[in-house]
């Protein structure tokens, strides 16, 4: 099991 | 001013790119596209790369397709299916002959489950995405390759 913590993305919509 | 659920009702799609940690020693990046179906349910494509130096060397890159549930104005649970590909290269140095070091570098392809919980927040045509915890399992091992090096050192 891989876990990642607190993934902050930023982008667009349209 | 429009809440941001209103504007993932307008505004079908989507693209966003993040970075995240990975415990203990490790850090990840993804790019995601997604498709508003409407309010509450939006589909994901998703390419991930993660990388870890602690207990093992590890690097995975996967492919997911995502469906996120949103629960009011910003908050989701998102479930998916995913194919990944991934090397893990580890180091043992035996206890009993210091001088012996075994190496060992596994490389893997496998179908994985993916869940994430977190929250999107839209101002106009801007997305912040900050999804709190996220889980990648594979499940599904498809030609795992093993090589062993064994190395006599000093």
């Amino acid at each position: 099991v891989e876990l990642r913590f607190v993934m902050l993305s930023v982008g667009g919509a349209f | 001013a429009q809440t941001s659920a209103q504007l993932r009702a307008q505004q079908k799609h989507s693209i966003t790119a993040g970075l995240g940690f990975v415990p203990l020693a490790g850090a990840g990046g993804i790019l995601t596209y997604g498709f508003s179906v409407n309010q509450e349910l939006e589909i994901q494509l998703a390419a991930q790369l993660l990388a870890s130096a602690f207990p093992a060397s590890w690097i995975s890159g996967s492919v997911n397709l995502k469906a996120r549930y949103y629960l009011g104005n910003a908050f989701y649970l998102s479930a998916g299916l995913g194919m990944e590909k991934g090397t893990i290269k580890d180091t043992f140095i035996l206890p009993n002959n210091k001088v012996d070091v075994i190496k060992s570098e596994t490389q893997y392809s496998a179908f994985g489950l993916d869940f994430g919980v977190g929250q999107q927040w839209r101002w106009g045509s801007f997305i912040l995405d900050l999804e709190y915890v996220g889980v990648h399992s594979p499940l599904v091992f498809l030609n795992p390759r093993s090589v062993g090096v064994d190395k006599q050192t000093g």
